[in-house]
């Protein structure tokens, strides 16, 4: 997280590797279901024995015995739509809801975050900088409409994505955050409207960055919930 | 620190049945802490070759024979683990092989062994005894033959042969880094013996054979589950945490090119997009997924590392490319800035796994009625009526708008991003359709919902603990 600040996300959880490291956000979205980016996946049908989604800590080499560490192996990916390089993942089971771990509420269908919305985004991925990327990073960044974005991008940005201002000094998602959380703040809840996706660089000065649209699949999230 | 485990092999939810009545297994041992007592029992009863260890229950079954006995038979069996002697049961020998208890009955020549119990067509002064294993006519090494196991031929002319039994050592030869050496060498190159995998002692570890099915971490055999120079383990000394294995390589004189298909990338090889975990990619992308110029892979600078590219021939460690030499989650470099270690190039696409489509649908497909009848990964559809591998919930009784017929693709939920079906594949409930959306249609655009939207136990978190963070700094 370039630019961001130490902070908490309940919702924001790291998705380890089986030999425990960390390598891509997520975000709580049912009590056994976590959503991330495709692309931190190798196939929609390789076997995940030993992955796992840890939740509750702050730190992302937390030490043994922490007492809200929640570690939980994945047992299930379900790959979304083939335009939203979404994946859902299922645990092996609901994980327990606290003060350090909570959902993230989902958009309405199709909802679009009205330009000037304060967000915030979260990641224990690379700083580019004197902080500890060692924390959970937290950053704020505002909504912009995709028109406007366009004009940075040059009619590239597809509905189903979502922007955020670029700001003069560098503030965003880098490597490691990649699957984590846009979170905005609407009707006294935070909401999971866009999703990190791997992008061609780090936070750039003045460049929007680009944000999967969650509000555009989130019938297939229901879908997937509900059903499997 | 060494295991009594270590003297055996594991067949997980195993059991071994003798088929005949008259012979009886042990009684069960309810008293047990866990299958390291088990094998300590077993290993010091001459006439006990393996056992059985029950999980839940905590007890174990000492039995007199192995899977090469005859009359016995291998049974999946839940909960309960298999442990052979490995002697028993290795085919390969270790030193000269006084310990190997095998079964092979033939000489190098392929001349049939004498049983040790006959003293004809040659006469000899062994018997057969637990402590030296003399058993039918397998091949034994009682006095310690340089030339490793031995039994007399049933040839008169020929008193003794050796059996040319390979040592462990010389059984299985590594391909490039030995990832896939499956070989039952179980000692280190300077003679340490190997740590079981199972085990979380000496050396806790993170490579527990569960997590990595595809690694073979059976035992404490050596192994290279970690994209190391070639196959290592952890030791039985707690002063030395891993070390390699000294194994011999095959054809290591040859060229990669031309040393066959053993060589080449398990993963077919790509260039411009990558595939599973990206191993066969070799493709010229140089830069991580944030652009950040790659470190050669022959420099040890700005980051030092092992992975020095005439070590690890196989991975085409050209230049500064981004590749995947140890099984990572995608193709990675060491990075240019002294502050970033390594990066993943998650900007190299990934090369689709998904079929040409078929046909196409117009607006979210509802009123699609085509023939179509596979998922977007290829897998047949299966029968809307049919309630295997999964049970529907829309049916042609259940959505009789919807047109539900044979296995075809459609949409009887209204599904926004196109025709589906439950598919024959038990781990996938359903999928989208090898369909696409046809040309001559207009997206539908978002449209905003109602400005009340109420949610219900989420989105909501304490920031005190922000606060108390902040306190504390």
């Amino acid at each position: 997280m370039v630019g961001g600040q130490p902070g908490n996300s309940p919702w924001t959880v790291s998705l380890r590797n089986r030999q425990s490291q960390h390598f891509c956000g997520g975000s709580l979205v049912k009590e056994q279901w976590v959503l991330t980016a495709r692309q931190c996946f190798s196939s929609c049908s390789e076997p995940l024995m030993g992955y796992e989604v840890w939740l509750g800590t702050l730190f992302q080499n937390p030490r043994p015995g922490e007492p809200d560490l929640q570690r939980v192996p994945v047992t299930k990916m379900v790959c979304g739509p083939s335009d939203s390089q979404l994946v859902l993942l299922k645990l092996e089971r609901s994980v327990t809801l606290n003060q350090r771990v909570a959902l993230i509420c989902l958009p309405p269908e199709r909802y679009v975050v009205p330009p000037g919305t304060k967000c915030e985004i979260a990641g224990w991925g690379e700083t580019k900088g004197p902080s500890d990327e060692t924390v959970l990073h937290v950053a704020s960044l505002n909504v912009i409409s995709n028109q406007e974005c366009n004009k940075k991008y040059q009619g590239q940005v597809q509905e189903s994505e979502m922007c955020t201002e670029g700001l003069l000094v560098p503030r965003g998602a880098c490597e490691g955050d990649y699957g984590g959380p846009l979170a905005c703040f609407t009707n006294d809840c935070w909401v999971l409207e866009g999703i990190i996706f791997p992008s061609r660089v780090c936070a750039r000065p003045l460049w929007p960055a680009i944000f999967k649209r969650v509000s555009v699949f989130v019938d297939w999230i229901h879908k997937i919930t509900h059903m499997e | 620190q060494r295991s009594p485990l270590n003297d055996f092999q594991l067949l997980q939810d195993t059991q071994l049945q003798n088929l005949l009545h008259a012979v009886v297994a042990g009684p069960w041992r309810e008293d047990v802490a866990d299958a390291e007592e088990c094998a300590r029992f077993c290993g010091s009863l001459l006439d006990c070759r393996a056992f059985h260890y029950n999980r839940s229950s905590h007890s174990c079954q000492l039995l007199p024979w192995t899977q090469n006995s005859s009359h016995t038979q291998l049974h999946y069996s839940k909960g309960c683990d298999l442990f052979q002697k490995k002697d028993y049961v290795r085919t390969c020998i270790m030193d000269n092989g006084v310990r190997y208890r095998g079964t092979v009955a033939m000489t190098e020549d392929g001349l049939p062994c004498q049983g040790w119990n006959y003293k004809f067509p040659n006469d000899h002064n062994y018997i057969p005894t637990l402590q030296n294993g003399l058993e039918e006519n397998f091949c034994r090494n009682p006095d310690g033959y340089l030339g490793g196991p031995w039994c007399y031929t049933t040839n008169r002319t020929v008193r003794f042969q050796s059996c040319g039994i390979k040592s462990c050592q010389d059984a299985a030869c590594i391909w490039c880094n030995g990832e896939d050496y499956r070989g039952a060498v179980d000692r280190t190159a300077s003679g340490r013996e190997c740590q079981r995998w199972d085990l979380q002692h000496p050396h806790s570890h993170p490579f527990q054979p569960d997590k990595f099915p595809d690694r073979g971490l059976d035992d404490n055999y050596c192994r290279n589950p970690d994209g190391s120079e070639r196959p290592w383990c952890y030791t039985t000394d707690p002063q030395l945490k891993r070390e390699f294995c000294d194994l011999p390589r095959c054809g290591s004189n040859l060229p990669w090119s031309i040393r066959g298909p053993e060589t080449q990338p398990r993963e077919a090889t790509t260039f411009n997009c990558f595939r599973g975990k990206g191993q066969g990619y070799r493709g010229t992308a140089n830069t991580t997924t944030a652009g950040v110029p790659c470190q050669r892979w022959d420099a040890q600078s700005p980051h030092q590392h092992h992975f020095a590219p005439e070590k690890y021939a196989c991975k085409d460690l050209q230049e500064n490319f981004c590749r995947n030499p140890d099984d990572s989650e995608a193709p990675w470099c060491f990075t240019s800035l002294p502050g970033i270690r390594m990066a993943f190039c998650y900007q190299i696409k990934r090369c689709t796994d998904e079929v040409p489509p078929e046909d196409c649908y117009h607006g979210t497909g509802e009123q699609y009625r085509g023939l179509v009848n596979k998922t977007r990964k290829g897998i047949p559809c299966q029968h809307w009526s049919a309630e295997t591998p999964h049970k529907p919930q829309f049916t042609p009784t259940s959505a009789p708008q919807a047109q539900l017929e044979e296995n075809f693709c459609r949409n009887p939920d209204g599904d926004n991003h196109g025709p589906w079906c439950y598919t024959t594949d038990p781990r996938t409930l359903f999928d989208y359709c090898a369909l696409r959306s046809c040309n001559d249609d207009q997206l539908p655009s978002i449209l905003n919902p109602p400005d009340q939207v109420q949610f219900v136990k989420c989105g909501k978190r304490v920031d005190r603990l922000d606060k108390q963070r902040s306190r504390m700094r």
